[in-house]
């Protein structure tokens, strides 16, 4: 239903927020 | 029926890369209608829709929900269709081809792998699956 995500990995977490991440 | 959808808050900042994404700011709340295991997450809001990345949210309703699977020691065999050269210390680089052990399927599209002695994070969207591994 939605068009194909991108092909390129996604950026890493910021590491000032790691450790709220999903 | 209406369908509810997870709302997420956005903890960092995010400049979009390419068409289909878009831009967030830190504190915006946003609601994912498709999570895909790569990473990339499909968001729906008021003005706009477009990709953004699950690792730059946090949920809503309790940030110690547990979406995430727990680490699988022993690993499930996955092979890689697409070399990474790590560009952070946590990372692993790997070439094509390359059969590895998934150790932990992270959010985030940054799965855990192992290889050898070596382990590290690697984009899920360059491995496909190689067959489950026998005891």
């Amino acid at each position: 239903t939605v068009k194909n995500p991108p092909q390129n990995p996604p950026p890493r977490p910021p590491p000032e927020t790691r450790r709220k991440r999903v | 029926g209406p369908i509810l959808l997870d709302t997420y808050r956005v903890i960092a900042d995010f400049t979009k890369t390419s068409k289909h994404e878009i831009d967030l700011h830190t504190g915006d709340l946003v609601e994912i209608v498709e999570k895909n295991q790569n990473g990339w997450w499909f968001c729906q809001g008021e003005s706009k829709r477009g990709w953004i990345p699950a690792s730059y949210l946090e949920p809503l309703d309790g940030p110690e929900e547990a979406e995430e699977g727990e680490p699988d020691y022993e690993g499930e065999m996955f092979v890689t269709h697409k070399a990474y050269k790590a560009e952070q210390r946590d990372e692993i680089s790997l070439e094509v081809g390359e059969t590895i052990s998934v150790i932990h399927k992270l959010l985030d599209g940054w799965w855990v792998v192992r290889k050898g002695e070596q382990t590290g994070h690697f984009p899920s969207m360059f491995l496909h699956r190689a067959g489950r591994q026998e005891v």
